[in-house]
């Protein structure tokens, strides 16, 4: 045995491992790079599959850490992170023996590499027969971050392998247990909203749903919040999902919705769309035979741009719009924007606490229906505004007031980016 | 193609004649147990079949089966299971892995 493999040592179970879950953070980078071995390919899947589960399963792991996985065909092997690979019996220089099929069907070690019995039967996640491929791959990527076994019911990490429905997914205790050992997502928003969806159910009564998004760069998050967390399977391209808005850097959303209207609106730069939720597009013209996109200044005469944010604010039927230190009220009805201002955030939004205040520059107001609040997001913190029930229980509250900063990641849970060559899976 | 690796095409040979030893007697269970970190820290004067028993015990609790500590036929059907190869607990480190601690390189 080359003297190279005294240095590979099992991983876990032995003394780094921590006192109370044997949990140990593996990575202290945020970039991983990940390999499928060119010797280590499978004869039993084609390699773009092979490729494409490890990815898969790479990507799983990264939708709830802030860690991003890439895949590197070509650089040098001493900076890749982890190394995967197929083989049978004594395989790819490891020390362990593989058993034939049955019983051990892959393993993990510390250095970060990954092996898989080539004599077990691998099957994509689409299939119900076989050991699932990805679900064996998201287990031992789970190792290398440096989870431990656990026995605990609907974990991936159990040490047995447990015949799954094909959409299996990490769970809420799997994401605590790695989010302990490398933190939880964060960073800041480019806007965030809620869209309104009116459906009929089967009495034909219309009923009004809402789906909460994060816009980021050139990606989006659906969140769901009835199960705090994201979407399975997000974040994806903006592109993906709506239809004739600009691609990224959306600056604000905004929707007029009152007995007779129901206007929604993208921002960005000295710009507007309107989007036509019937049709899941954006108009190039309205019934008003308005053309799109229109210049915000057309549109909102008196609004300045680019925007920082905006939100509507439905009893008053204000629109908000931020700049800077500033903040404008225009009102809907008149399409114009109030005498009275522009003034400064911190007078329209006053502090609650001294000195706790975005002052400027926020990122994103969002009136949240799950809430029924404003929140004023700004980096990775927001300031919720006062709402009537806030001021029921504390009349000294002031009108619009913000409570003081707490962490966007402490509320809405896994908002993870994820590499950008896998945005598109 | 299907990947292979030997001009044979031996290395695709059918999987069957691999397969994994089953574990099926106390020696391959106890085997099974240090394998994957079962192993119970043995008490000045305590006989090694008890060391055995609660090792057993311990993996059975961990299986929801009864744990009597002794191998019957449900223990034997949980340790045949396909599992991954990295160790359950982390009990005393792997004879047979034995390696130095790695030194900064």
């Amino acid at each position: 045995a080359k003297r190279f493999l005294q240095l590979l040592r099992p991983l876990l179970g032995w003394e780094e491992a921590s006192r109370d879950s044997g949990a140990t953070r593996a990575f202290s980078k945020r970039i991983l790079k990940w390999r499928l071995v060119g010797e280590g390919y499978s004869s039993q899947l084609p390699a773009d599959e092979q490729r494409y589960i490890f990815r898969l399963a790479f990507r799983m792991w990264s939708e709830v850490t802030p860690l991003a996985f890439q895949e590197d065909l070509t650089g040098p092997a001493a900076q890749v992170d982890v190394k995967l690979g197929f083989g049978r019996g004594r395989h790819l220089g490891c020390p362990r023996v593989f058993d034939g099929s049955g019983q051990e069907f892959a393993h993990a070690w510390r250095l970060g590499d990954v092996h898989f019995d080539d004599d077990e039967h691998f099957t994509p996640p689409a299939s119900d027969t076989g050991i699932s491929l990805l679900k064996v791959a998201v287990h031992e990527i789970g190792h290398v971050l440096g989870l431990p076994h656990t026995y605990r019911t609907g974990s991936v990490m159990q040490p047995n392998y447990i015949p799954q429905e094909p959409a299996f997914e990490l769970d809420w205790s799997d994401r605590k247990a790695i989010q302990k050992l490398y933190g939880t997502c964060e960073g800041s928003f480019d806007t965030a909203f809620d869209w309104i969806r009116k459906e009929r159910n089967q009495y034909g009564e219309l009923l009004v749903r809402f789906s909460t998004y994060f816009f980021r760069n050139s990606w989006y998050w659906l969140y769901e919040n009835r199960n705090n967390r994201t979407r399975y399977g997000d974040p994806i391209h903006i592109l993906m999902g709506w239809h004739g808005i600009p691609a990224q850097n959306i600056d604000a959303f905004v929707h007029i919705w009152t007995w007779r209207r129901d206007e929604r609106y993208f921002f960005k730069g000295n710009q507007y769309w309107r989007y036509d939720s019937d049709k899941d597009q954006a108009h190039t013209e309205d019934e008003q035979g308005d053309r799109y996109p229109k210049l915000i200044s057309e549109g909102f005469p008196g609004i300045p741009s680019p925007l920082d944010t905006a939100f509507y604010d439905r009893r008053k039927r204000l629109i908000y719009f931020f700049k800077g230190s500033l903040v404008f009220a225009f009102d809907v009805n008149r399409n114009q924007v109030l005498n009275s201002y522009p003034k400064k955030i911190i007078d329209v939004f006053p502090a609650t606490a001294s000195q706790n205040h975005p002052f400027r520059n926020i990122d994103s107001a969002y009136y949240s229906y799950a809430h029924n609040s404003v929140f004023l997001f700004k980096g990775n913190v927001y300031w919720k505004v006062v709402n009537d029930r806030d001021k029921q229980h504390n009349s000294w509250l002031p009108s619009n007031g913000l409570f003081p900063k707490e962490s966007i990641s402490g509320k809405w849970f896994d908002i993870c980016d994820v590499h950008t060559s896998t945005l598109g899976m | 193609e299907i990947l292979f690796h030997s001009r044979d095409h031996s290395d695709l040979e059918p999987s069957f004649l691999r397969q994994a030893q089953p574990i099926a007697n106390p020696r391959t269970a106890q085997r099974f147990l240090a394998k994957y970190g079962w192993t119970a820290v043995p008490r000045p004067g305590d006989p090694g079949p008890s060391a055995f028993a609660e090792a057993m015990r311990a993996f059975q609790s961990a299986n929801q089966l009864p744990a009597t500590g002794v191998l019957d036929v449900a223990t034997l059907r949980a340790m045949n299971r396909p599992r991954c190869g990295v160790p359950d607990h982390r009990g005393t480190p792997d004879p047979r892995a034995q390696t130095p601690p790695a030194r900064a390189r």
